[in-house]
């Protein structure tokens, strides 16, 4: 199980991962200011599940994702840091459920049948 | 704990009954349908055992109030699975009923048996998403059923108290509910991880 901070447990988990979140690995202590090619796929990670409400993303670690990221750190009970450290990013690579973590929205667009 | 916008349930007569069916055509053809059918079994009673629902097994899947079928990629309701790992399940809030599995997991009913590092307790992700049918959202206790990720070869079956007194705050107390019982069973999740 993924419990520890180090970056070793990164490369254990990523052992067993598919492609699907893996790659967010490299954006290991990213923080407010940052630019890497492919931020703009994390922040649709966040937008899927409920943290960004845009869609339209750069690859720019900018003040909306700094919330965003922070809110999600809250929501998951991982230190709260506003950066993404390794505690962060094995969360965001652990495997888990499909449905949103924002309350706000309404499971799936569920509709009685 | 926490609800959908709107605190969503079903409402029923009491006591309320709802019906449930595995998919015949969406299954997944490594796992032996008794063993699912047995994991399936074991997850509703825990969550029946905490409130004032029973579940049952529906005698056709199409009058079942909970559907439920292991499905690849894009499945038609707009949120397509991922493949290995990623995206497990998801399911659909009251009372919709819908709740789906991704068939590209390696799912497990027992880690003794496979050793896949990759491999899922679908036990664990069954009583996850059942919670999501009956109206809860994620929970932010990272013990707690209802927190959103799952690691691969980890079991978490057992409600704690997070779980309980979310559902409970939706359906009220089953009778013959104890919080004291809660206790002892919760030391399990733990012992497997840790295997």
């Amino acid at each position: 199980r993924i419990l520890s901070n180090s970056v070793t447990v990164l490369t254990a988990a990523s052992d067993v991962h598919n492609a699907t979140w893996h790659d967010f690995e490299r954006f290991l202590d990213a923080g407010r200011g940052s630019q890497v090619s492919g931020m703009s796929e994390l922040k649709n990670y966040f937008h899927r599940f409920g943290y960004l409400p845009n869609s339209n993303f750069t690859d720019i670690f900018d003040t909306d994702f700094e919330s965003a990221l922070t809110l999600y750190q809250s929501k998951l009970s991982l230190p709260v840091t506003g950066r993404l450290d390794s505690d962060t990013i094995s969360a965001i690579i652990s495997p888990r459920c499909g449905v949103s973590d924002s309350s706000q929205r309404t499971a799936l667009h569920a509709t009685r049948r | 704990f926490a609800f959908f916008n709107g605190k969503p349930r079903w409402v029923r007569q009491n006591p309320v009954t709802l019906s449930y069916a595995l998919s015949p055509n969406n299954m997944i053809s490594y796992l032996s349908s008794s063993d699912v059918q047995d994991i399936f079994r074991r997850a509703f009673s825990r969550w029946s055992a905490v409130i004032p629902v029973n579940f049952t097994e529906a005698e056709t899947y199409e009058s079942a109030d909970i559907k439920i079928g292991f499905y690849r990629g894009d499945h038609g309701d707009g949120e397509p699975f991922d493949g290995v790992l990623g995206v497990l399940a998801h399911a659909f809030s009251p009372e919709n009923g819908r709740f789906h599995l991704d068939a590209a997991e390696s799912w497990a009913v027992d880690f003794k048996k496979d050793k896949s590092k990759a491999a899922v307790d679908l036990e664990s992700v069954a009583t996850h998403e059942i919670g999501h049918v009956l109206g809860l959202a994620h929970s932010s206790v990272k013990e707690a059923v209802m927190y959103p990720s799952l690691s691969p070869r980890t079991k978490k079956v057992d409600l704690r108290i997070d779980d309980v007194e979310g559902v409970q705050a939706l359906y009220g107390s089953n009778p013959n509910f104890k919080f004291s019982s809660l206790q002892s069973e919760n030391s399990y999740n733990h012992a497997v991880a840790l295997d």
